[in-house]
């Protein structure tokens, strides 16, 4: 594992432990989307079907678990805790969320590395994990106080996936036979969604403002 | 390495 994909890893923990701080601590889910929550909990779901089948590392498996309970403890949370669902801006976030499932699974039935069950649900998975976010970002730009939590939470996620890339490029540099156009792809396009997200958040930094996107 | 082993990530 190199340094990019540790670094990578960590700040996609940081950005779950950020938003589960906000929501247990505070009991507060205002600003974050319910529907980009329950897409991540089924990316994960349908990333990590080898969990019990293929051990790779304690660490991978660790991690898968960590990933996997807390997406669905906060959609647990922000559906059911009787304080949680009250701060939930459910006006706002109107993203149909379920348009994005049929696309990715059709895409993942026809561009695949192998036709099998697994390979075929992880390949959905990564589809869907590069447009799972657009709901919150749609729901950021309605949000005319974005608090700090919020904030700090979507950079990091849009950190993981820029991480990820640099370590792509590491391994390609260093390992043999190194090509996966689908993950590659993907990845690229997910990064870019945080684009200009990340440019309003560097301005605000800046100048020491509030964050606010454009509507 | 094999040429599919991008399973080690998450």
């Amino acid at each position: 594992m190199n340094i990019f994909r540790l670094a990578g890893d960590m700040t996609h923990l940081a950005s779950v432990l950020v938003l589960l701080l906000k929501i247990h601590t505070i009991k507060s889910c205002a600003g974050i989307s319910l529907k980009t929550q329950e897409l991540f909990a089924i990316v994960f779901a349908s990333r990590y079907l080898d969990i019990f089948t293929d051990f790779i590392s304690l660490y991978n498996t660790l991690m898968k678990l960590i990933f996997l309970g807390s997406s669905f403890s906060i959609v647990w949370y922000i559906r059911r805790h009787k304080l949680v669902r009250r701060s939930y801006d459910k006006d706002q976030d109107t993203f149909r969320h379920y348009f994005l499932l049929l696309p990715c699974f059709i895409l993942a039935l026809l561009i695949n590395e192998k036709f099998t069950f697994k390979e075929v649900m992880w390949t959905f998975s990564l589809y869907l994990e590069a447009v799972a976010i657009l709901p919150q970002l749609v729901l950021l730009q309605r949000t005319k106080n974005i608090d700090n939590l919020t904030g700090q939470y979507v950079f990091l996620l849009g950190a993981y996936r820029g991480l990820y890339i640099l370590n792509w490029i590491y391994r390609y540099f260093t390992e043999p036979h190194y090509v996966h156009w689908i993950p590659w792809i993907s990845g690229l396009v997910q990064t870019l969604l945080y684009a200009d997200f990340f440019y309003y958040y560097f301005e605000s930094w800046k100048n020491n403002k509030k964050l606010q996107l454009p509507a | 390495a094999e040429p599919s082993d991008l399973k080690d990530e998450l």
